[in-house]
């Protein structure tokens, strides 16, 4: 239900003037979470990212690919069987990872790509499960694999 | 030219937002152009680290849909500082905000979302992946201008759903783009997606496959939208979306498909 809050909160006129936002009013349409119009209208749209992903490991890009495993709409074994289609040489094979003293998920550690599902998170992984996404994030950015106690 | 982009950030300063507690740490939110011809202008929230910000990564977060908003999102459902009340009135701080550890630019992206723009109407009907990684890149170059301690910083990108495709997307532009230039501004290290949209056809098999595995659908769905659906087609048959909708609509129940064992908002 947050997003109706958001909905609330950034159409305030003293909220969007202390964000510098729509200054001068002309935006013809209310703030809102998602575009409709945009969503209808878009023309193109790859069938696959798999080759992009492909370029950027070969480039040495530090790339983690995580997943809420409550999600229904872009689900982990959605992503599971797209990533297993990359054919990536496995490092550190797969583990149950830690936070606060429970299992936060499972990973898997490939050469250019570490894979992590989040337990008991949906599709919006921060919003369901902030503490274990953020272990996540923390190991992202150390460039260290996920805990394993 | 140095002092004006001193100026432009400054003016992008936040003092406080409506109904926020006390911080320590910056925020700046505004606009930057992307096309002058079109009036596309892209709308930034950069929420700075909470301590050592110049000695923290930059990351980018983008949403999904497409055509949903970072701010509503990213910012303030997810990974931001703040989170809003139940009556809009105010905002407290989220505990595991990812700000701890770097500084965030949540990107309204395309123009369109939440509060980008642009002064060409026709822009919102025939929006795609290629012209949302275009004026991305766009928009960091020119806003790293507008912001020069970012400059050379180490840099990440970051999002969900769709932003499968416009995260990477975005990586790969940069890469062309340091390819091309030497001594870049942007110094991109990696990213992270979260249930990301990948391959329209393994994604689909995955989704069924999920809906199956986790009870939500009978056997017999099951077998009828595989039978009935070619995934790799690139429109779906009346057979397909019957077996699909009857999924949905008899079978799912009254869940929030985001979070299948999550109460829905009513």
């Amino acid at each position: 239900c947050t997003e109706s809050y958001a909905e609330k909160y950034y159409n305030r006129k003293d909220v969007q003037k202390a964000m510098h936002a729509n200054t001068t009013g002309s935006i013809p349409y209310k703030w809102t979470a998602c575009s409709d119009v945009l969503i209808k209208n878009w023309k193109d749209s790859e069938n696959s990212v798999l080759p992009t992903y492909k370029f950027l490991i070969s480039a040495g890009l530090r790339i983690w690919v995580f997943s809420g495993d409550t999600d229904s709409v872009v689900p982990v074994t959605a992503t599971r069987f797209s990533l297993s289609h990359l054919n990536l040489t496995i490092k550190t094979r797969w583990y149950p990872w830690y936070s606060g003293g429970q299992v936060g998920g499972w990973t898997e550690v490939y050469k250019g790509l570490t894979f992590a599902t989040v337990r008991g998170a949906g599709h919006e992984v921060p919003l369901f499960q902030p503490k274990r996404a953020f272990v996540l994030f923390k190991s992202f950015l150390a460039g260290k694999e996920l805990p394993k106690s | 030219s140095v002092s004006l982009l001193q100026k432009e950030k400054e003016l992008d300063r936040i003092s406080a937002l409506p109904g926020q507690p006390k911080v320590a740490f910056s925020q700046f939110s505004g606009y930057v152009t992307v096309n002058q011809e079109h009036g596309r202008a892209l709308f930034y929230w950069l929420t700075e680290a909470s301590s050592l910000p110049e000695k923290k990564p930059l990351v980018l977060w983008l949403n999904g849909g497409p055509g949903c908003s970072s701010v509503a999102y990213g910012a303030s459902e997810e990974i931001g500082p703040f989170r809003i009340n139940i009556t809009a009135s105010s905002l407290f701080l989220n505990k595991y905000s990812w700000n701890r550890e770097a500084n965030l630019l949540f990107l309204e992206s395309p123009a369109g979302v939440g509060f980008s723009y642009t002064n060409t109407s026709s822009d919102l009907k025939n929006s795609g992946d290629k012209r949302t990684a275009q004026d991305a890149l766009i928009f960091l170059l020119r806003w790293m201008s507008r912001f020069p301690g970012y400059k050379y910083r180490e840099f990440y990108i970051a999002g969900e759903s769709y932003a499968g495709h416009y995260v990477p997307q975005l990586a790969k532009i940069i890469v062309d783009y340091n390819k091309k230039h030497s001594n870049s501004i942007i110094n991109l290290k990696g990213f992270i997606v979260g249930n990301a949209v990948t391959d329209n056809y393994y994604d689909s098999i995955g989704t069924v496959t999920y809906w199956w595995t986790h009870s939500m659908i009978s056997d017999q769905t099951y077998k009828s939208i595989l039978n009935h659906c070619n995934f790799s087609a690139d429109k779906a048959t009346k057979p397909c979306d019957d077996a699909v909708y009857y999924a949905m609509n008899r079978e799912f129940g009254d869940i929030d498909q985001y979070s299948i064992y999550a109460p829905t908002c009513t």
